[in-house]
């Protein structure tokens, strides 16, 4: 609230985070995992959807969004993922289909932000912990996988196994040159 | 019937 040029923010790619957990937790309310899961969906929704209420109504913060260099089309985005969804999928059931459609999107929905970084020049530093967070948090479910595969058998998931691992590779460069410019003490900067 | 896929991450 502070900082209100939500210059490096990418509405774009809040919009398609709130798009895959509305997409992804249709299961909410009939298949109790536990108290936690079902907790934390509840906060995905309302914190990925709030970003996008608050950075489209609020007429401080929508001033000074970027939208002349935010202009990631997310049809590129989420008809693919859509039509993979549909071709490849566990279950040929329409949650099926949105849960593995909510899986392909979220592995590509952090290009709009990656794009918009490349394009603002000075990348401030709560976007560039933002982003590094979001893809530190994906990092940690690839050692969560390993740890289940070794511990429960029959435990195999290739559609998240592979869409987690896509993902974590697309933040790779953007690790590389986060980890450098903290190391050098440098302004974040990534090659246009 | 087909067993339901049950998904218990986020």
């Amino acid at each position: 609230r502070k900082n209100t040029n939500k210059r490096g923010v990418s509405l774009k790619t809040q919009e398609l985070y709130a798009l895959v957990f509305a997409t992804r937790y249709l299961d909410m309310f009939t298949d109790f995992i536990s108290l936690y899961n079902t907790v934390m969906k509840l906060i995905f929704l309302s914190s990925s959807f709030s970003i996008v209420w608050y950075m489209r109504r609020h007429k401080l913060v929508r001033r000074s969004y970027d939208k002349d260099h935010d202009t990631f089309r997310h049809q590129f985005l989420v008809l693919p993922c859509l039509i993979l969804a549909l071709l490849i999928h566990e279950q040929f059931t329409f949650k099926e289909v949105m849960w593995t459609f909510s899986i392909y999107l979220e592995a590509v929905a952090i290009l709009p932000q990656l794009v918009l970084l490349q394009r603002t020049r000075n990348i401030d530093n709560l976007t560039g912990q933002y982003v590094f967070f979001l893809g530190a948090y994906r990092s940690l479910y690839i050692l969560n996988w390993i740890y289940r595969y070794f511990t429960e058998p029959h435990y195999v998931h290739w559609i998240t196994w592979i869409s987690g691992f896509v993902q974590t590779l697309l933040y790779a460069d953007f690790f590389y040159y986060y980890l450098n410019s903290w190391k050098n003490n440098v302004k974040l900067t990534l090659p246009a | 019937g087909l067993e339901t896929v049950e998904h218990d991450e986020l």
